[in-house]
């Protein structure tokens, strides 16, 4: 609605537009050393890049946030971000360490997303992720059998919240006021056209 | 199929080096 607690609450749509702008550039970044990933059709990555981006820059983002005062640092003490500002992005303390990219990947090769036309590769691609996942917690958390499930789960998890996100969006990208705010990028890559 | 998504086209094209 439009009270006045709901403008100050988009006040910083900008920054956080630009932020994720940024954070999407690097996501691309990320998802082109992935062995495997440049040679997937252009189709593909693009539609694989616009569902899975935000599951990823929301696993990121976690490791900017503090559990001390429960608000995000995003560039000095003038961007920091509560958790009422965000409230639906936290997903719960990530130990962020090298799993973690692992599981971005395997976030990323998920061939049920929308558009995706070369299902039988990105799933070979994804279950060889799993295997390098799991041999990576064998050696590196020889006591956490459960912990790959658990992050079976997390992955799930993340599409709920990119489900959320995409609500979200939709109802802020119909009011002009706000759309204008953001960049072409985040345009791009969560409008709905499919490629 | 419509060439859209133009940006992320780029991104995806251009050399990271």
């Amino acid at each position: 609605d439009s009270s006045e607690e709901d403008n100050s609450r988009l006040s910083m749509l900008p920054h956080l537009a630009d932020l994720v702008s940024y954070s999407i550039q690097k996501v691309i970044g990320f998802a082109k050393m992935i062995p495997g990933f440049r040679d997937l059709t252009a189709e593909d990555q693009i539609a694989l890049l616009k569902s899975s981006a935000i599951e990823i820059i929301m696993l990121r983002s976690n490791q900017s946030f503090s559990l001390e005062d429960m608000s995000w640092s995003c560039g000095g003490p003038d961007f920091k971000y509560c958790v009422n500002d965000v409230t639906k992005v936290h997903i719960g303390s990530f130990v962020c360490e090298s799993r973690c990219l692992w599981y971005e990947c395997m976030g990323l090769f998920s061939a049920d997303r929308p558009g995706v036309q070369d299902h039988a590769r990105i799933e070979a691609l994804q279950d060889r992720l799993c295997d390098v996942l799991q041999a990576y917690i064998r050696i590196h958390h020889p006591g956490g059998r459960l912990l790959y499930a658990k992050m079976i789960q997390k992955l799930a998890d993340l599409r709920s919240l990119n489900e959320e996100h995409s609500k979200q969006y939709r109802s802020l990208s119909f009011q002009p006021e706000h759309s204008m705010q953001l960049t072409p990028l985040v345009l791009e890559v969560f409008g709905s056209e499919v490629s | 199929k419509k060439k859209d998504n133009a940006l992320l086209r780029y991104l995806l094209d251009k050399d990271d080096n």
